[in-house]
């Protein structure tokens, strides 16, 4: 099993898009079981699904230690995709864990009772778009990092710093053997410069970490939240499901090679 | 002199771009004086605005009362135009402030001295896509709230969440006369139904407060502040530009109407 945080301080660059839609790739095509635990209060991976949001039913009453992580557990839809939703009650946690010692492990020693049971192959993290306690404690807890990266200048701007946020999580010893395991390009526009330019300094400076796959910009992709659908439900032959499936393949090569 | 917050918790859905864009706008066009204070740790305002960002600028210092709000504010090329920068140190302020009595309002406190000196028309703060120390705080300290909105289904479900929190701020005591001042619809594309969509939506649950003029996708705004120039610098006849003055000259008419 590998816990692998999806995760920009960066704002609305496709961490959700992405969570959603590799998770779902994955659990369909690749017939890996996934767990999909949404850890932003504004609860996009949740509704994205169709899910409604009910206050008690997030991360919330775990990490304050009121309640077990199994009791949150929710199945989906799809067979071998289950998902832990979130609720605006995750918003307390940045306050109240961070007056507390040890908030930084609290994440990682709640989701380490799932190493033991083994039910799932792949636990995907969507973070919120921040530098505070719920981003930092799922790098700590992660294994593994994966970074949607807007093809944009701000985008490009922000990713020395996540960059450097994993590195001190990974120096604090909060979680030594955390890792970058890669950097997915999205809303790319091949009728711009721009797009072109940004993918060329990504793959210069991170040549290894960066995708083949780059997820192209597609207003379907930004429909199918609206009808709580994934892309591969909502518009199955088109290029956003096309990009979606050729990343979890991707992803699954990159494990396997390891 | 009034104090506007730019924000929306939701990431990405314009709020550094009208940031900065509002501000040299208001400074040339309506020759308008103008403080622009970033107030996100990823400090894109900054450096959209083509300032390197140097530890110690920030209002980090102020806000933990180790330097005066006079001494961080900074000329730029613009005439009518002085900015507070960013820089990762207001990261730390997120968990620091957390823990001290009184947080909410330590920005109102800190800007309060600005209404007495009466340098400024507008202070604008750009906030950071979040529901923390640094976002709330804002709220707390502006007289009027300005909401980017996205014209995606996630930037609308966003809106009851920063319209809720507003509230919650109001009724706190902490700034009883705080108020939505209005809403801004970004990155629109007149080739898509679900941009018509979103605004029509939110035309119809907030008449008043959504400005006429809506912000067009425009690749030239993306490109602008890898340049470090503002949209009226680097491409002024272009979409982008026709734009930002038109909201700037209906945020000056609304103002004046009040
Ligand atoms: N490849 C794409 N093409 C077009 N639209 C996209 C694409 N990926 C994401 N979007 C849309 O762009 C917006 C931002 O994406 P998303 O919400 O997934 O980003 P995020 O990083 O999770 O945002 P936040 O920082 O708020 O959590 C959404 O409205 C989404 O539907
Ligand atoms: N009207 C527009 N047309 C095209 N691109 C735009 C437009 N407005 C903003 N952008 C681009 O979209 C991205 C997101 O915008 P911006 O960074 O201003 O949003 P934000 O809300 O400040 O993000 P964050 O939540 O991270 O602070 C940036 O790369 C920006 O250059
Ligand atoms: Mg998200
Ligand atoms: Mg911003």
């Amino acid at each position: 099993m590998k816990i692998v945080a999806i995760a920009n301080q960066k704002g609305g660059v496709g961490k959700t898009t992405t969570s959603i839609n590799l998770a779902t790739c994955l659990a369909t095509l690749g017939k890996e079981r996934v767990l999909l635990i949404d850890l932003d209060p504004q609860a996009n991976t949740t509704s994205g699904l169709g899910l409604t949001t009910q206050p008690g039913e997030s991360l919330y009453e775990v990490l304050i230690g009121h309640a077990s992580l199994a009791s949150k557990v929710t199945a989906t839809r799809f067979d071998n995709l289950s998902i832990i939703p979130s609720d605006m009650e995750l918003a307390g946690v940045e306050i109240e864990l961070a007056q507390t010692e040890g908030h930084l492990t609290r994440l990682r020693e709640v989701l380490s009772q799932l190493r033991v049971a083994s039910m799932y192959d792949w636990v995907l993290l969507d973070c919120p778009p921040s530098l505070g306690v719920l981003m930092t404690s799922a790098l700590a807890a992660a294994d593994e990092l994966l970074i949607p990266l807007q093809c944009e200048f701000f985008g490009l701007e922000g990713l020395a710093k996540i960059v450097h946020v994993q590195e001190q999580v990974r120096l604090s010893g909060a979680n030594p053997d955390g890792r970058i395991e890669g950097i997915v390009m999205t809303m790319f526009d091949g009728r711009t410069n721009l797009s072109r330019q940004v993918v060329d300094q990504v793959r210069e400076h991170f040549p290894e970490e960066v995708y083949q796959t780059v997820i192209r910009r597609s207003v379907r992709l930004g429909e199918a939240p609206s009808f709580g659908q994934a892309i591969i439900e909502y518009n199955s032959a088109g290029q956003g499901a096309v990009d979606y499936r050729s990343l979890a393949q991707e992803f699954l090569t990159r494990h396997r090679q390891k």
